[in-house]
């Protein structure tokens, strides 16, 4: 790590390198919410489940052994709480990764309460 | 996380981004990344929004996440959202919709959502990115399609304290102005942000020294690839154009030496 992280204006790292590029995916809002995510996560499934196998840890680690058991434990019927259609979608997305509906949650409220 | 909002001379407005996350989230000493924001990176997908077989918006998100965090609705607005750091952050408001039951502040995953999906002017966007109460404080970047259209909605959790709503782009075509464009990081526009963590300054500096005239879509690119605004925490780089409805995201890596945030 340099010592002074500004070191002068990059000008020259226009056009961005094509394989640097991120694959598109058309989202239907015509689908029933449980099946707007179907096509995108069963091609993302093991990459999301990597992801969400290493916040379960990193959250343990952050919040404490307790502290994490209370959220855990919660976060099934914090699912039931989220309002159509996230919910469905939420349930959707576990269905098409294999991961628990809870685990979905925990990955979708990972960037709201980060900030602490 | 850093956005930017320029205007050229002629008023046509740009968006451009970095999305960075992971900070402190396992930090691989080998490799000199950060273990999340590495794992993120495969999961960086464009999303094209249809009903009725029409494009209502683009986005780039991480697959899984239900919200939206970079968008553009095509001659509409542009939008992108910044973490905001406070002592009452997010965790205040999950344990009060889990432990409460309060279920009227928003999740920001949310109320992004309805507003890419429901608002239909640059306006109707920030009246509801600004008087909705949420779960979790926040920054929302917004850049409308008119000359002078951009502003940082500075959120904190409750629907009544929004700050900085004037902070808007000049109608003007001096370039002499500083208001051509707007630089929001992850601090709050009336402080200078903390000196281990500037990314406005150099962005700043970058900008003036490029000027006015040369407001485009690579000029944002290499401002935002200007080290420290790019950094080891940078997942992607997404840049926007709300007249065309353009939208584009591409992988970051930043090679050593390169600043952890």
């Amino acid at each position: 790590v340099q010592k002074s992280p500004f070191v002068g204006c990059e000008v020259n790292a226009f056009p961005p390198n094509k394989s640097a590029a991120v694959p598109k995916y058309v989202i239907n809002l015509n689908l029933a919410p449980q099946d707007r995510w179907t096509q995108l996560i069963t091609d993302k499934r093991d990459q999301l489940r990597a992801l969400v196998s290493d916040m379960r840890n990193l959250t343990r680690g952050l919040l404490g052994d307790w502290l994490f058991n209370v959220v855990i434990n919660n976060l099934d019927h914090l699912t039931t709480t989220l309002p159509s259609p996230y919910r469905e979608e939420v349930e959707g997305i576990s269905k098409a990764s294999g991961l628990l509906v809870s685990e979905v949650t925990l990955y979708n409220i990972f960037y709201e309460v980060f900030t602490f | 996380c850093t956005s930017i909002i320029g205007q050229d001379a002629n008023g046509k407005l740009y968006h451009g981004r970095n999305l960075d996350f992971g900070l402190f989230l396992g930090w691989n000493p080998k490799e000199h990344t950060w273990k999340v924001a590495e794992l993120l990176k495969p999961l960086v997908v464009q999303q094209e929004w249809q009903r009725d077989g029409k494009t209502v918006y683009e986005s780039v998100n991480y697959a899984g996440y239900v919200g939206v965090m970079t968008a553009v609705k095509k001659d509409k607005f542009t939008f992108s959202l910044d973490e905001r750091f406070v002592m009452e952050g997010g965790y205040v408001g999950l344990l009060e919709w889990m432990l409460l039951g309060d279920h009227k502040q928003k999740w920001n995953a949310f109320i992004t959502r309805e507003v890419m999906e429901g608002a239909e002017t640059y306006e109707a966007a920030k009246h509801m990115l600004s008087h909705t109460r949420l779960l979790a404080p926040v920054y929302f970047i917004l850049g409308g399609a008119k000359p002078g259209q951009g502003t940082i909605i500075t959120r904190w959790r409750d629907n009544f304290h929004t700050d900085d709503l004037s902070t808007k782009l000049s109608t003007s075509s001096s370039s002499s102005s500083s208001a051509w464009f707007l630089v929001e990081t992850n601090y709050d526009q009336w402080v200078s942000p903390p000196f281990y963590d500037d990314r406005r300054t150099p962005a700043v500096h970058c900008l003036r020294a490029a000027g006015r005239a040369n407001m485009s879509l690579p000029l944002l690119y290499n401002v935002l690839s200007t080290r420290p605004v790019l950094n080891k925490l940078t997942t992607y780089t997404s840049l926007m154009q709300v007249n065309s409805g353009e939208i584009g995201a591409w992988l970051r890596s930043c090679d050593d030496p390169c600043w952890p945030w």
